[in-house]
């Protein structure tokens, strides 16, 4: 699964995610992807996230909107990142990953799968990583 | 703090020898979102610039690379949101298209829809004019070496668990 969430200059949120699915997946099997609230969801009130993982843990808790109503509860990108993550890590036993960012720019990139590829780009810096606390930058 | 875009090349397991590629892939499809931003794009085109980018890089597991199905065929699912208007468009078991996110995103602009599924969406993006590409177009090496461990009784567990990471 692929994803990306952004905020332009005039402070619009956008997120796209797209999949090929699970892996010998059965025939007209749906995952997460393609459900609003769950494979990613934006709103420029609250933020913006777009998702990765156990597609069927996903949906069971909207992980995407999961995230933002805690955001609308003021936790922070980071934080409200972790709480949707452990909630579907401890209720239905799912790993996953997600990028997250709020009408202000903050962002963050967090998984509890044992990797996940990101990349982040703000100020003219590139913001990368794969394994769980790697955080490489070089400029743009 | 404005303009920022933020990727992901999803979660699971990397084997070490594909961790590069998967590094340069997301970074470069950073790079590119961001270029839009930063010339005055739109959020929708840059996250949409984004996900082409990687759809079109084998390393990742949606458009070319995608995984196979149990019938060793790929079926697609994307979904774009704009968090202006909360306008979204989705495809789901999408099928021989290279970009089924510009496919989602013409769900969302030309019709009243949130979603469309299988041949529906085929149908869909006959009538829009989005090419079709041959099933064999979007299937590498890897997907088809991947498919055939996962169909064997002693699959690996591991792996096969991680592949239940879409």
């Amino acid at each position: 699964t692929v994803g990306a969430v952004a905020v332009d200059r005039e402070g619009n949120i956008a997120c796209a995610t797209s999949t090929g699915g699970l892996l010998n997946k059965m025939e007209g099997r749906v995952g997460d992807t393609p459900c609003i609230g769950s494979g990613s969801y934006a709103d420029n009130n609250i933020g913006a996230v777009s998702t990765t993982g156990h597609g069927e843990a996903i949906m069971k808790v909207t992980l995407a909107r999961l995230i933002l109503f805690h955001m609308e509860q003021g936790q922070s990108v980071e934080a409200a990142s972790d709480l949707g993550l452990a909630f579907m890590k401890s209720r239905v036993n799912g790993l996953g990953g997600v990028v997250t960012v709020d009408p202000q720019g903050h962002w963050a990139a967090r998984f509890s799968s044992l990797q996940m590829a990101w990349a982040a780009a703000q100020k003219d810096t590139l913001h990368y990583g794969l394994y769980t606390g790697e955080h490489f930058t070089q400029s743009i | 703090m404005l303009p920022v875009v933020v990727i992901h090349g999803g979660a699971g397991h990397v084997p070490r020898d594909r961790s590069d590629m998967s590094i340069s892939g997301v970074c470069s499809a950073a790079r590119a979102a961001y270029g839009i931003l930063r010339g005055g794009g739109n959020s929708m085109d840059a996250v949409v610039e984004a996900v082409i980018q990687m759809e079109n890089n084998p390393t990742f597991n949606a458009g070319c690379g995608s995984v196979l199905n149990v019938k060793g065929e790929v079926e697609m699912d994307a979904l774009v949101m704009d968090g202006k208007t909360l306008a979204s468009g989705a495809v789901s078991a999408v099928r021989n298209i290279a970009n089924p996110i510009q496919l989602a995103r013409l769900v969302m602009d030309k019709t009243t829809h949130a979603c469309l599924t299988a041949e529906g969406a085929s149908q869909f993006a006959r009538a829009m004019g989005v090419p079709e590409v041959p099933l064999q177009s979007l299937i590498t090496e890897y997907a088809r070496m991947r498919w055939q461990k996962n169909l064997a009784h002693d699959a690996n567990p591991v792996e096969s668990q991680m592949g239940k990471m879409g």
